[in-house]
């Protein structure tokens, strides 16, 4: 049981950073979609 | 703090007590850690398919804009290619003719367009600007579009326009192509005794001869006008220099001295003419409100 307690804490903490990223990319594509609407209008 | 209040109320002896409760936070940590687990995971491939969406939207964004860019550029280049547009002159009526070219130029972007029209609307304004019109009041006897102002001109071409029954002469300055004035010369519609002349652009060299009102016959009265029209050719309006009205009277006695001629339409034509260039003309208003200050100066002084 403590193994996989560990096992799964360091799942979670991959998972968060990769969600993280993911966050960080998406915020990202979003100002770069907004800026190229506005110079398209 | 929960858990010590549970445990005090226990009166079982339960020798193994440390124990079980350590095992029972475990299996509660592991719980919590995998349904935190999930829900990351969860959020996480929501956050992935939105980027994937965002990502194609940005693209398809992105294609539009580029197609924009070349339909723009090709339209660009389509005015740039074909000759620019001649003003017809009645002597020579060549078609304009406008070659389409293809072919698309990558890099282009709108500031390039916005370049080219400022460029062409500058071009327009200065030439709007140096253009004045000046009224010459002629003989009846004088047929022709001929008008004195102190240049040499060639006439390149005469043509009846619509609003005019009397023809309109085009004339060029004789130091052209050098000197790029032009001169249009036509009669009144109001008053067919006075000639129209509209000069275009600025004398870029000195007058080739003197208005001599000893030696020099000068059968036309400058309405207003300036000393010599080129002066109101160069600062595109009416200049302010000391009107000349050197008529000859031993030609016909008939004419009256120029101030008492009455020319109503003419004369409201030219004043209105003149208030809206005067008002616009920077040397005037800085002139007039030199003389205004300097006026009040002088009364300032008289009254100390």
């Amino acid at each position: 049981k403590d193994k996989s307690a560990s096992e799964l804490r360091e799942e979670l903490n991959r998972v968060s950073s990769e969600n993280k990223k993911i966050k960080e990319m998406l915020a990202t594509v979003w100002e770069n979609y907004n800026a190229l609407h506005h110079h398209l209008e | 703090m929960d858990q010590y209040s549970s445990s005090l109320v226990d009166t079982s002896l339960d020798l193994t007590i440390g124990i079980t409760r350590m095992r029972v936070e475990e299996d509660s940590t592991t719980t919590a850690l995998v349904d935190e687990l999930k829900r990351v995971n969860a959020e996480n491939k929501k956050l992935s398919e939105m980027l994937t969406l965002m990502c194609d939207n940005y693209n398809v964004l992105r294609k539009q804009l580029m197609e924009y860019v070349n339909k723009s550029n090709n339209m660009a280049e389509r005015d740039q290619t074909s000759p620019p547009k001649k003003r017809k002159s009645p002597a020579r009526d060549d078609a304009v003719s406008s070659a389409v070219v293809g072919g698309l130029s990558e890099s282009s972007s709108t500031d390039q367009d916005d370049q080219y029209l400022c460029k062409k609307q500058r071009e327009e304004t200065v030439v709007k600007e140096k253009v004045s019109r000046v009224y010459y009041k002629t003989e009846a006897s004088d047929t022709t579009l001929v008008v004195k102002d102190g240049y040499q001109w060639r006439k390149y071409g005469q043509k009846v326009t619509r609003d005019n029954p009397s023809p309109r002469a085009y004339f060029k300055c004789a130091c052209a192509p050098s000197c790029s004035v032009k001169k249009k010369v036509q009669r009144s519609v109001e008053d067919q005794s006075v000639l129209v002349a509209t000069y275009e652009g600025e004398h870029n060299h000195p007058m080739p001869s003197q208005i001599d009102s000893n030696n020099g016959l000068n059968r036309y009265i400058s309405l207003g006008g300036p000393v010599a029209p080129a002066a109101a050719a160069s600062n595109g309006s009416y200049s302010l220099a000391k009107p000349v009205t050197t008529v000859d009277l031993t030609e016909s006695k008939k004419v009256t001295s120029p101030s008492r001629i009455e020319f109503p339409e003419v004369q409201k034509l030219l004043v209105e003419q003149m208030a809206s260039s005067l008002t616009k003309d920077p040397n005037f208003t800085a002139a007039l409100a030199a003389a205004v200050t300097g006026r009040l100066y002088q009364q300032n002084q008289t009254e100390k």
